[in-house]
């Protein structure tokens, strides 16, 4: 019988900062033990239960519900919203500075070209020094049209300009690639407000950086409260990362990680799979 | 914010004079828990409260002085004996490498660090691009020292950043600081890892910057870590501290490098850099 007590409160303290060293977030992690603390206590171990697996198996639920929220398939999706005659399709991905936005837009284009679709880009980043270029030389690259202008430009015309060719086109896809910008920035979140009203898009995905700490938590919030977006993607993940920013994503908005980033190359994005970032975890 | 994680924690002892080892305890639990907050590294947090409860029971508390600031003026001179003495780079024959992992502000800071010797120091100074990898690197950098006094050296159509390196060296030659920009890599990616060898071993800089950003979680130790081995790095320039990242990781970088935090990065504008002061720098960590 698992008793409150010291010997238990050692215990989680030692999965606290187990769950913390993952980079997962104070809250979530609070919130995960909490969980924990109410599913463990009272309940009675069978007799050779291994109490480690026990918490293991408690654990993962845990996480596991709390990726499997809203989750949804980034291809399914798109290829519903085709079929259904709703095109073109509009993606916007946005987040604070170096995140992997723009490599990101590179490899979803690259993704949905391979699949038969039109895609065509626009080059909303008009702020960053090297911004156009940088989206211009990957559309060249992947022969994919890219809508821009000179740099100072207004970036919600940019994509209204997109929006218009890829309808005159008969395009399936319009990839809308924002300039980063910190979350406190006011100024900086209304312009993306602009971009939003003006594109109305069907889908905003949060790109996060698998890197980032607890600001993670920050960041997807407030893009959240001021935005809301549809999915995240988790970038960088062939890095050091633990990956626990999934999680305080995933945990401070509700919202899902859809897709997550694993290298520089065009092939380097996926389909997030909860299971495989739990695995990442508990190795 | 950390400071009220920690007034809180402290708010434990409030009004003792002294502890027993209970409380002690208590109030290290909710400090290492506000420290870790900040994204300082798990291992180091325990290290530090451990120390701080160690000073605790073996200081004298000066009359006059609650328990709660006592706590407080010891984390504060722990923090501070972390970050290490201040280094300043003096304005003359330097060659600088900038390296760090992938979108941390390396091309931003080397037109920042460029344009503040070049309008403060009146130094003349080059920069060479040597990132072969990224897309529109050496547009990036160029239309950041637009309308500055610093030459910019640079192939976009080269794939190769060594021989990049060799001829803008050569080129010049003459300059009081040369800076050089390099692609984002991770020690994971082995021909990044050749590459940043073979430019290290041509440069020879005698300034091996680290950057990273403010917003860098538990990961940031073990980065530092390797960047250490791969070329001894000289200094750490923390970025993107305008936004609400509080930057615990920096600490790691600059306990994994066994150097000091030289600049930090306050926007994306060639004019956001400022000297490090790390008086600045705890205050914001703990707010
Ligand atoms: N290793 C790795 N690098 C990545 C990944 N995604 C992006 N990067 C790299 O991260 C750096 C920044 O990527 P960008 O696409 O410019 O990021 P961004 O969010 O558009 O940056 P800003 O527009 O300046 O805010 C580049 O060097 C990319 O190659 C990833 O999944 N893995
Ligand atoms: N807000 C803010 N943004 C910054 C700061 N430093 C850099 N940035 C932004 O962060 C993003 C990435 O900066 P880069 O200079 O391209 O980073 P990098 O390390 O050279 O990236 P790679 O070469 O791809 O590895 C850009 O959007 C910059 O404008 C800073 O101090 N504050
Ligand atoms: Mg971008
Ligand atoms: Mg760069």
């Amino acid at each position: 019988m698992i008793k409150e007590g010291k010997a238990l409160n050692a215990l989680l303290e030692e999965i606290e900062w187990a769950m913390l060293e993952s980079d997962i977030s104070s809250a979530a992690v609070s919130d995960v033990l909490g969980l924990m603390r109410g599913s463990l206590i009272g309940s009675r171990l069978r007799k050779g239960a291994n109490l480690a697996k026990v918490i293991e198996a408690t654990i993962k639920r845990a996480l596991q519900s709390i990726l499997r929220a809203d989750y949804w398939d980034f291809e399914a999706t798109i290829e519903k919203y085709i079929s259904e005659g709703d095109k073109p399709v509009i993606i916007m991905l946005v987040g604070v500075n170096g995140t992997g936005k723009t490599t990101t837009t590179a490899k979803i284009a690259y993704k949905l070209k391979n699949k038969g679709y039109t895609v065509v880009a626009a080059a909303s980043d008009t702020f960053r020094a090297g911004a156009i270029e940088q989206l211009e030389a990957h559309m060249d690259r992947l022969e994919i049209k890219c809508i821009s202008s000179q740099r100072g430009g207004d970036s919600a015309a940019i994509a209204r300009d997109a929006i218009s060719h890829a309808k005159a086109k008969g395009a399936d896809v319009v990839l809308v690639d924002t300039a980063g910008r910190m979350q406190n920035k006011t100024n900086l979140m209304n312009e993306l407000q602009k971009v939003h009203r003006v594109t109305n898009p069907h889908l905003v995905l949060f790109v996060g950086d698998a890197l980032a700490g607890n600001d993670a938590v920050e960041q997807a919030a407030e893009f959240s409260r001021v935005l809301t977006f549809d999915g995240a993607v988790l970038s960088k993940m062939d890095t050091d990362a633990k990956g626990g920013a999934g999680l305080s994503i995933a945990h401070a908005t509700g919202k899902p990680i859809v897709l997550v980033g694993t290298g520089q190359e065009y092939t380097d994005l996926h389909q997030f799979d909860p299971e495989w970032l739990l695995e990442q975890l508990f190795e | 914010g950390l400071r009220k994680g920690i007034f809180s924690a402290l708010s434990k002892i409030k009004g003792k004079r002294k502890l027993d080892e209970d409380e002690l305890q208590d109030m290290i639990r909710s400090l290492r828990r506000a420290l870790q907050e900040a994204d300082f590294n798990v291992r180091q947090t325990k290290e530090l409260t451990e120390r701080l409860a160690m000073k605790m029971k073996e200081e004298e508390i000066r009359p006059g002085i609650t328990l709660q600031t006592h706590a407080m003026n010891i984390l504060y001179t722990e923090l501070v004996r972390l970050l290490g003495p201040p280094k300043e780079i003096p304005p003359r024959g330097q060659t600088i490498m900038m390296v760090g992992l992938y979108g941390q502000g390396k091309t931003t800071t080397t037109a920042k660090l460029a344009n503040w010797w070049s309008t403060k120091m009146q130094a003349n100074v080059a920069v060479i691009e040597a990132d072969v990898h990224r897309p529109g690197a050496f547009s990036q950098l160029s239309q950041l020292l637009e309308g500055t006094k610093v030459s910019v050296f640079g192939d976009p159509e080269s794939k190769d950043a060594v021989d990049i390196v060799r001829r803008g060296i050569e080129k010049h030659s003459n300059v009081d600081i040369l800076i050089i920009d390099t692609a984002g890599r991770h020690q994971l990616d082995e021909e990044l890892v050749v590459e940043l060898k073979d430019m290290s071993n041509l440069v020879n800089a005698n300034e091996r910057i680290l950057v990273i950003d403010a917003q860098v979680g538990q990961a940031a130790g073990p980065v530092a870590a390797s960047f250490n081995d791969l070329v001894d790095v000289t200094g750490v320039i923390v970025t993107k501290l305008d936004g609400t990242a509080r930057g615990g990781g920096a600490l790691s970088a600059v306990a994994a490098t066994g150097s000091p935090i030289l600049f930090t990065g306050e926007g994306e504008n060639v004019k956001d850099l400022e000297k490090f002061e790390s008086d600045r720098f705890i205050s914001r960590l703990l707010g």
